[in-house]
């Protein structure tokens, strides 16, 4: 473990429970893509079938829990909680997000460390959590206006990737044939994904003024 | 056969 990557998961628990204390606190998830959160989900799902295998660490065992019960409980709210799934943007939550669960499946199939169903579900869920945030910028930039809880989320979120690339920069450095090319790649695919909000974002944090994404 | 390394990262 080294401090960017520290950096990275704290960044990433952080990232939920913003999400969350909006969802709690306003009793309202509009902002938020649904089809967002059911990616998470499932790539948490495909990514820690290791949990009961693979003991690696108590801190990992327990950050893969809180990862998936929270994007679950996430999943859960903004489908069956009575009052939260009012305020769901239902007619502005349209992106195809099948194309993109089918899209990556493929591509693990292709490109694997090894043709081995966990593996292949491993990069699964490394190639759909770097296309996993598209609904919810389509969303941002459709529903204008954006509440700074979830555009905190969105940037915490575009953050921890950041760090986990200098976690690979830094192993590469340091430890004799590390090698990630699945995870390293796509994580600075995803990172580059957020690349125009981190840009609008900082521009609406130097003129403190409203987030807002060009349509 | 190739062992892949431990999937250490979260």
């Amino acid at each position: 473990m080294n401090i960017f990557r520290l950096a990275g998961d704290m960044t990433h628990l952080l990232s939920i429970i913003v999400l969350l204390l909006k969802i709690y606190a306003t009793k309202s998830c509009s902002g938020i893509s649904l089809k967002t959160q059911e990616l998470y989900a499932l790539v948490f799902l495909a990514r820690y079938l290791d949990l009961f295998t693979d003991f690696i660490s108590v801190y990992n065992t327990i950050m893969k829990v809180v990862f998936i019960a929270s994007s679950l409980a996430i999943v859960w709210c903004m489908r069956l909680h009575p009052l939260v799934k009012r305020s769901y943007d239902k007619e502005l939550d349209t992106f195809r997000h099948y194309f993109l669960i089918g899209g990556t499946f493929v591509l693990a199939l292709v490109l694997n460390e090894k043709f081995t169903l966990q593996e292949i579900l491993w990069a699964f869920s490394i190639y759909l959590e770097a296309v996993a945030i598209l609904p919810q910028l389509v969303l941002l930039q459709r529903s204008g206006n954006v509440d700074n809880l979830t555009g905190q989320y969105v940037f915490f979120l575009g953050a921890y990737r950041a760090f986990y690339i200098l976690n690979w920069i830094y192993r590469y450095l340091t430890e004799p044939r590390f090698t990630r090319w699945i995870a390293c790649v796509s994580g600075i695919v995803q990172t580059g994904i957020y690349a125009d909000f981190f840009y609008y974002y900082f521009i609406s944090w130097k003129n403190n003024s409203k987030l807002k994404l060009p349509a | 056969c190739y062992q892949t390394p431990p999937k250490d990262e979260l």
